[in-house]
This record gives structure tokens, C-alpha cells and sequence, in this order.
């Protein structure tokens, strides 16, 4: 085995949330600016959007190191 | 790495040396702008490759679970920190989970599952195809989109809307959109430390659906080892696992079982080629 490489092995967080505003259509978390999550959640990760898709239920990014 | 953000819930998988968990003060403020409360975390992950690479709080599973409890509110009372061990070498299934009650349901009945996959040691042929090849004018879109297609990753869930990045000199990331169901891949394809994860969520009135899934997943990467886990609040998902693995010359070295908050039952599988 290499002494050194990149590590593939993920760590994963998931967080559930309750109280989302009616006013708000179910949008909740997603309400979310993408500066905020760029800036504020992913740099602190050291992480940053590659790609995004979206549909009416969820967004999906993808991130690189 | 992937993020996904649903309207009440969030999921973050990261690889490499990031700091996933320095994540969660900035989301819990920011929920809290929103007028969301959190009513349960879980945090997962396997054994570290490179360990002596990770950094703080990642460089071991107790200071992680110790920075997870201070960064956590009170009201997430229910806690459980668990190491789930395998008989192969190496593996391991590290689990924290916290929630503000001892069980969860969802309110609409419907019971899902998530199954998160690590692969290791996958077929040196097959791992080729997540090299790009320099100077054929393809950026990370269109690299990916072909490793995709070429790979069959494009049939694990054919009804998936695919969202694929090709990294740059090789590795992929995929995430698949199918209704409210999220599944994603990540691969680290280089001799020596090759890496595939596959994760995905679905409904146990379907998990029928892991079988055909798992199948797919296997011939793409062909691992020499592979992990799976479940998650499930109710249902015995992983009785199908090794079902759907053996036939195609995986063994099972071992399973372990055990329950967490909100989570539920997480039952971790290891299994090795038989060759």
C-alpha cells in the first residue's frame, strides 16, 4: 500500500430538522442562500460546489476538497 | 463529497482531510434564522486509509464524538457513540447518533432505509475508466457525464436525474436525483488505495430495490472488499444483502447489529471476494 494518498473513506453527517414555516411552502433549509452554504458551511468543511442539480423536492451538489 | 439539502434535512458526505464536523455550528445558527429547530444528527463513517492524515477532530473517533457533544443543544438528549467491528482487517463502522427522543417515525407512515456501501481494492480495469485522458478537451462535466455512461453508473436507478463531476487527473462524484430519493458516488480509482462509496435511500415497501441496486453497484467496481450498511427504524433490509452479493462470489466475513437513537437499527456487513 502507497504510504500516502488521497483518502476515499467519507465521513457523513446527516441533520433533521422541525418547524418549517408554512409561509414558506416546505422550502425550509432550502431557503438557504447559496452564498451562505458556500461560504459560511462549506468553507469551513474546505469544501466548495462543482456541480448542482436541483427538483422540487431536494438540491444536490456536488463538492470538491 | 456531496451535499444535499432537503427542506427539513440535511446531509453532508465528505472525503479526504476536510472538517465536516465544523460544519455544524454554522448550520445549526443558520436553521435557527430559519425558524428550524434540530431534533436529531447522525454521523457515520469507516476507517480512515491514511488516518494519521486527518485532522483535528477527525484524527480519532473519540474526539469526534466529544467535538459532535459540545456542538449539539441539550434538547438532543438521547445519545450513542458505537464502533462497529468487522472480522476483516481494517474495517470498521464508526456511528454517533443523538436525537431529542429515544424513536422516530416518520408522520407520513412511510418507513425508508439508507444504505451506504465503501468499496476497497476495486478491479484495476474497471477503475481505469475514472482516469481522464490529458488533452482531449473534455472539462469536468463532460468527463463525467461520459464515465457515467461508459461505467453503466447510469442504470444503478434508471429513472435518476444524474448530476456527475470528473476530477482532474481521474476520480468521480455522481449524485442521482429520484423523486424525494438522493443516491450518490464517490471514487478515488488510483492502484493502492482505491476507493468507490454508493449510498442511497429508499422505502421499505420497495426494498426489493436493494437487490437489483446492489447487483448494479458491484459490476461496475467489482471490490475485493466491500461494507455495507443499513439504516432502518423498522425493517430487516439487510436480510437481502448477502442475498444479492454471494451469487456474485462475495462472502460474508461478518455482520454486527446495533440500535441508535432515531436512527434506528444499523446493521454492518463486511464482505470479500472469494477468490
Amino acid at each position: 500500500m502507497a504510504l500516502s494518498g488521497f483518502e476515499g473513506f467519507e465521513k457523513r453527517l446527516e441533520l433533521h430538522f422541525f418547524g418549517d414555516d408554512p409561509k414558506n411552502v416546505g422550502l425550509g433549509l432550502r431557503l438557504l442562500d447559496f452564498e451562505i452554504l458556500d461560504e459560511q458551511i462549506l468553507q469551513a468543511v474546505q469544501c466548495t460546489v462543482v456541480s448542482a442539480v436541483a427538483n422540487h423536492y431536494f438540491d444536490a451538489y456536488v463538492l470538491s476538497e | 463529497s456531496s451535499l444535499f439539502v432537503y427542506p427539513t434535512k440535511i446531509i453532508i458526505k465528505t472525503c479526504g482531510t476536510t472538517e465536516l464536523l465544523k460544519s455544524v455550528a454554522p448550520l445549526l445558527r443558520h436553521a435557527s434564522l430559519l425558524g428550524l429547530t434540530l431534533t436529531s444528527c447522525r454521523y457515520s463513517r469507516g476507517n480512515f486509509i491514511f488516518p494519521a492524515a486527518q485532522p483535528f477532530p477527525h484524527d480519532t473517533f473519540q474526539n469526534e464524538v466529544v467535538y459532535l457533544e459540545d456542538s449539539l443543544p441539550d434538547s438532543l438528549c438521547y445519545r450513542k457513540a458505537s464502533v462497529m467491528p468487522s472480522k476483516t482487517p481494517s474495517h470498521s463502522w464508526h456511528v454517533f447518533s443523538a436525537s431529542t427522543e429515544a424513536t422516530s417515525y416518520p408522520l407520513n407512515g412511510d418507513v425508508m432505509y439508507t444504505i451506504e456501501i465503501c468499496m476497497t481494492e476495486l478491479d484495476r480495469d474497471l477503475a481505469r475508466s475514472f482516469f481522464q485522458h490529458p488533452g482531449d478537451g473534455k472539462n469536468g462535466d463532460t468527463a463525467g457525464k461520459e464515465m457515467t455512461e461508459i461505467t453503466g453508473i447510469g442504470e444503478i436507478i434508471p429513472g435518476a436525474l444524474i448530476c456527475d463531476f470528473a476530477f482532474d487527473p481521474c476520480g468521480y462524484s455522481m449524485n442521482g436525483i429520484d423523486g424525494d430519493r438522493h443516491s450518490t458516488i464517490h471514487v478515488t480509482p488510483e492502484d493502492g488505495f482505491s476507493y468507490a462509496s454508493y449510498e442511497c435511500v429508499g422505502s421499505v415497501y420497495d426494498c426489493d430495490d436493494v437487490v437489483r441496486v446492489l447487483k448494479r453497484v458491484f459490476k461496475v467496481f467489482r471490490p475485493a472488499t466491500m461494507s455495507v450498511s443499513t439504516t432502518c427504524v423498522s425493517h430487516d433490509v439487510w436480510t437481502l444483502v448477502a442475498g444479492a452479493l454471494e451469487p456474485l462470489g462475495m462472502k460474508c466475513r461478518s455482520c454486527a447489529v446495533d440500535e441508535f437513537p432515531a436512527a434506528g437499527n444499523v446493521v454492518y456487513q463486511t464482505f470479500t471476494a472469494r477468490r
